[in-house]
C-alpha cells in the first residue's frame, strides 16, 4: 500500500483504533 | 442461579460484583454464563435492564470453542441475536430476524439438543 | 529512554523514502547517524490481534502486503498499512544496520528503531523483521551477506 494512496494518513503518534459494532461481520442483513 | 462467568470470558471485560453486568471498552468480545447444557431442550431469558446508547450486545448460545476475543456468532461455534437491528448471526453472517431490542425488553433463547449426548 | 524519545520527537532524524535496491521503496538517512541512536518510532493504528488477523486476511485478498503489521505484545499490534509514518518504508535485511525494540514511555508501549552501527548519508535504513516462520515463504531480497533467503 503506497504512501501515495489517496486515503493514506500520516501519523505522528500511535492511534487507538475504535472497533465498529460490525467489525467482525462478513455479511450484515 | 445463572450468572456471568468469572473466568470463562475475554480477560479485558469487567464483571460487576453481582455478576449480572459486564462492561468492556477494548473491542467486541465475549463472556459466557455459568451454566452449560449438552442434551435435551433448554430455555433461558435475558431482560435488558441497561444498555447505554453507544453500546450493543449479541446474546445467545456458544459452544466451548467459541472465540472469546470476538462477538458471539463470529465463528461456527456460536449463534447470537444482536440488539442493533435484531439481526441473528452465525459464522459472521447476519440474517434478518426481528426488530432491534432495547432496555426493558426480555429475550427468550431456546435450544433443542438430542437426548443422547 | 524517555529523554532520548522526547529528543527524537522534538528533532526528528532527517530521513527520506526513495526507490530502494532491496525492494520498491526504502527509508534512507539524510544525515549521519551514530550507533545506538533512536532513528524513528514505528507509528500506526493500535489494534487487537483478532482484528489484525481479520485485516491480514483482508489485505492479502486485496493484494496489499501484510508486512505493515508489527506486534507490540500479546494484546496490541501496530497496523501501519493505511496510516503511519515513514518507518513503514523500512525494508528488512538479514544483516541490518538497525534493530527494533519495544520501549515503555509513560506506560505506553512504543516500537523504536535504533541504529546498531554508524549510518552514513544516503545509506538505506534496515532492520531484521524477525517474522515468525510460516508455511508459504516470502523471498528475501536484501542481498546481504548471510541472507537467509526468506522473510518468514
Amino acid at each position: 500500500w503506497s504512501a501515495f494512496a489517496p486515503d493514506f494518513k500520516e501519523l505522528d503518534e500511535n492511534v487507538e483504533y475504535e472497533e465498529r459494532e460490525s467489525e467482525f461481520d462478513v455479511e450484515d442483513e | 442461579t445463572v450468572l456471568l462467568a468469572l473466568h470463562d470470558r475475554a480477560q479485558q471485560l469487567k464483571i460487576t460484583e453481582d455478576r449480572l453486568a459486564v462492561t468492556g471498552e477494548k473491542g467486541y468480545c465475549m463472556v459466557r454464563a455459568t451454566h452449560s447444557v449438552n442434551r435435551g431442550n433448554w430455555y433461558f431469558e435475558v431482560t435488558i435492564e441497561e444498555m447505554p446508547d453507544t453500546s450493543a450486545t449479541r446474546l445467545g448460545w456458544g459452544q466451548e470453542f467459541a472465540n472469546l476475543q470476538a462477538p458471539l456468532g463470529y465463528d461456527k461455534f456460536g449463534y447470537s441475536w444482536r440488539s442493533r437491528k435484531g439481526t441473528r448471526f452465525h459464522e459472521s453472517r447476519g440474517k434478518h430476524y426481528s426488530n432491534g431490542y432495547v432496555e426493558g425488553d426480555t429475550l427468550g433463547f431456546l435450544i433443542v439438543l438430542p437426548e443422547q449426548r | 529512554e524517555l529523554l532520548k524519545f522526547n529528543q527524537l520527537k522534538f528533532r526528528k532524524k532527517l530521513l527520506k523514502f526513495a526507490k530502494s535496491a532491496i525492494h520498491d521503496w526504502g527509508l534512507f538517512a539524510m544525515e549521519p547517524i551514530a550507533a545506538d541512536e533512536m532513528v524513528i518510532e514505528y507509528v500506526g493504528q493500535m489494534i487487537r490481534p483478532v482484528v489484525a488477523d481479520l485485516r491480514e486476511t483482508n489485505y492479502e485478498s486485496r493484494g496489499i502486503g501484510s508486512s505493515y503489521l508489527f506486534r507490540i505484545d500479546m494484546e496490541t499490534i501496530i497496523d501501519a498499512t493505511k496510516c503511519g509514518n515513514l518507518a513503514r518504508f523500512i525494508n528488512h535485511s538479514c544483516n541490518p544496520n538497525c534493530y527494533a525494540k519495544v520501549i515503555t514511555i509513560e506506560s505506553e508501549k512504543k516500537i523504536v528503531i535504533y541504529s546498531k552501527q554508524p549510518i552514513g548519508v544516503n545509506e538505506e535504513i534496515t532492520y531484521d523483521y524477525k517474522f515468525p516462520l510460516e508455511e508459504d515463504k516470502i523471498a528475501c531480497l536484501c542481498g546481504a551477506q548471510g541472507c537467509r533467503g526468506t522473510l518468514n
